[in-house]
């Protein structure tokens, strides 16, 4: 953990008394590696380590007899800030229905948390409606479909023929129809460097007004959370990021990448395979995690 | 970093450190290769950017390439365990080598072992129309191990060359599912001792230091012959590939390109490090 190492690393100036600015540079250098090692992003964790470095060379920290106490506390006072912040929903608009577009790379867990998000906004008394708007990978309808049998939650399956973004103002339409609030717009997985299917994002967006666009973002993701969330960011405007599969044991540092680099919310977890696995995202509990 | 003429100074050092980093190599492995790099540039004489660069593959390389990073595919049939923890793209690895496999020349079928997750089983069975290859199913929610068991049975009959094995996703802090598997592991074993020929864990591209964690586990639970690193169609480089090869000793075999039937390809080292280091 990071309070052991940055023990051993000061152990040697402890004779002195007081540390030097030089002597606490050897323990920024370890808070700098402990991020690295989390999956901070490596721009991101010397921004961190230059924002804390004035409080670190602060007296309450060279003349502790605890100064590696001091730089832990330290950092994680400004990991919570950083991560924490508006603490955030989804933002049931005035006149229904809301639309929620989950978008993110292949893989990370759009679908299960679509589902997922359904049944928090059903608990809150709203009424969700699905759509399965992805077409391309094989069975996804139907891995759609099964969540939402087995969990009594809306799925609409709009004409395959159509375009993704018809499909989805069908999907809207069709969910307004039956007297839905909320639709949850699942699509495909995609790589933020494929500009075409970027474009398909956008398409959806001109055709069915997205009220708000969420990004799942597995908690494993190393450097390139960076490159990601810029990309769907910089493309069609990210409002909140879910982090999920938090039930392993990645440290999730491209959660810090992420809120530096894009400044959207984390808004929940994904902390399972069931339907129900879905937690508000707690900015103490990540930076304690990512700390290690 | 690979220019003509560039110096080595304590910039170029800074900057290849970080390019390492930025590829998931990890920070430990990172400072260490450039540390080690920095001594022989002294000691060799490497010139500028370009030669030390060039060491550096070379080096790298050298160990690459001890590894035989071929299927082993010798007997009749083949056992192939795909593995991995939720999302790593095991279900659309084992359609693409089924393909590929077909277009070798050789027979397959797929055991629809993930009985778990929803459509696990439709989506394995797009993929076997795709590739053209038979699958063995049972229904959602049934024991993943008897579905093995009656692949094996049905490949052994047909005289079939593979068996592929497709597992529920998993992540590897979970005991109970990662104790399933050794028992999948252990259905295998019974039926054919010297199988499974093959256990490929797959894994992201994006992963990051974790990927180490989720090799370190599978390859406790069930001993890993080779990995398969997706999705390098993307922005990641999946470094941390480098740190489980040398750990473990278990060779990258495969990468996915792509969504496609034909995204995959045999592990290229020397393409691999020329992506990294440009
Ligand atoms: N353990 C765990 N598994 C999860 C979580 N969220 C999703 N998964 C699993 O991750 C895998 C991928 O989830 P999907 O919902 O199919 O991901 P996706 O983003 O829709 O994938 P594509 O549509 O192919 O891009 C599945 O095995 C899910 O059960 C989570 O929070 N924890
Ligand atoms: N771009 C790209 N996408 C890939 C690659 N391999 C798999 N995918 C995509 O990644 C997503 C997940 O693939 P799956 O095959 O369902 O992954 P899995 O490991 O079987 O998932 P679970 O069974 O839920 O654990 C799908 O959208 C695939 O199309 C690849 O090499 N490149
Ligand atoms: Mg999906
Ligand atoms: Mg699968």
């Amino acid at each position: 953990a990071l309070s052991d190492r940055l023990a051993t690393a000061l152990r040697r100036f402890s004779g002195r008394g007081r540390l030097t600015k030089e002597d606490v540079e050897v323990g920024l250098r370890e808070v700098r590696v402990a991020l690295l090692e989390a999956d901070v992003n490596f721009r991101v964790a010397r921004a961190f380590v230059d924002r804390i470095r004035e409080r670190a060379v602060g007296n309450d920290v060279l003349e502790s007899l605890t100064p590696g106490q001091q730089i832990v506390k330290i950092v994680n006072d400004e990991l919570v800030a950083l991560l924490g912040g508006e603490q955030r929903k989804i933002q049931y608009q005035p006149h229904p229905p809301t639309v929620v577009m989950l978008v993110g790379l292949q893989g990370s867990g759009k679908t299960t948390t679509a589902a997922k998000l359904g049944l928090a906004i059903r608990r809150d008394g709203h009424r969700p409606m699905l759509v399965a708007a992805d077409i391309t990978r094989p069975a996804a309808v139907q891995q759609l479909q099964k969540l939402g049998l087995d969990n009594q939650l809306l799925v609409t399956v709009p004409d395959g023929k159509l375009k993704v973004a018809q499909l989805c103002a069908r999907g809207v339409a069709e969910a307004t129809r039956l007297n839905c609030d909320v639709v949850i717009l699942d699509t495909a997985g995609r790589l933020q460097i494929d500009e075409p299917l970027l474009d398909e994002l956008r398409d959806i967006r001109k055709a069915t007004t997205v009220h708000e666009v969420i990004l799942a973002v597995d908690a494993m993701t190393g450097q390139e959370a960076v490159n990601v969330a810029k990309g769907f960011d910089d493309a069609i405007h990210v409002d909140g990021v879910i982090l999920t599969k938090l039930d392993g044991d990645a440290r999730g540092g491209a959660a810090l990448s992420m809120r530096e680099t894009i400044g959207k919310p984390i808004m929940y977890c994904g902390t399972g395979e069931k339907v129900s696995d879905l937690e508000p995202f707690a900015p103490d509990r990540m930076a304690s995690r990512i700390l290690g | 970093l690979a220019a003509p003429g560039r110096k080595l100074d304590d910039a170029f050092y800074d900057d290849l450190t970080e390019v390492l980093i930025a590829a998931d190599c990890g920070v430990e492995l990172s400072e260490r290769l450039t540390a080690a790099l920095r001594q022989r540039a002294r000691r060799d004489n490497l010139g500028d950017g370009a030669g030390a660069i060039a060491a550096l593959k070379a080096e790298i390389l050298a160990v690459m390439s001890t590894y035989d990073r071929a299927l082993d595919l010798r007997t009749v049939p083949s056992v192939v365990l795909v593995v991995g923890v939720n999302g790593s793209g095991k279900t659309t690895t084992i359609g693409k080598l089924a393909y590929r496999l077909r277009e070798e020349g050789r027979t397959s079928l797929i055991a629809a072992a993930d009985t778990y997750r929803a459509a696990a089983i439709d989506q394995m069975r797009v993929w076997a129309d795709r590739a053209g290859t038979d699958l063995v199913a049972h229904q959602p929610g049934a024991d993943p191990g008897a579905v093995v068991f009656d692949a094996i049975q049905a490949a052994q009959a047909r005289r079939v060359d593979v068996v592929l094995v497709d597992t529920a996703g998993r992540l590897h802090t979970k005991v109970n599912l990662m104790a399933e598997l050794g028992k999948i592991r252990r259905v295998i074993e019974r039926l054919i001792p010297e199988a499974p020929q093959e256990v490929l864990l797959v894994v992201d591209a994006t992963t990051g230091m974790n990927a180490m964690r989720q090799a370190l586990a599978f390859h406790e639970t069930t001993r890993l012959t080779g990995l398969v690193i997706t999705k390098l169609d993307g922005s990641a480089r999946g470094g941390t590939l480098l740190a489980v090869e040398e750990q473990l000793r278990v060779p990258v075999k495969l990468v996915g390109l792509g969504e496609g039937l034909d995204d995959l390809n045999l592990f290229d080292p020397a393409a691999y490090l020329d992506a990294i280091f440009g």
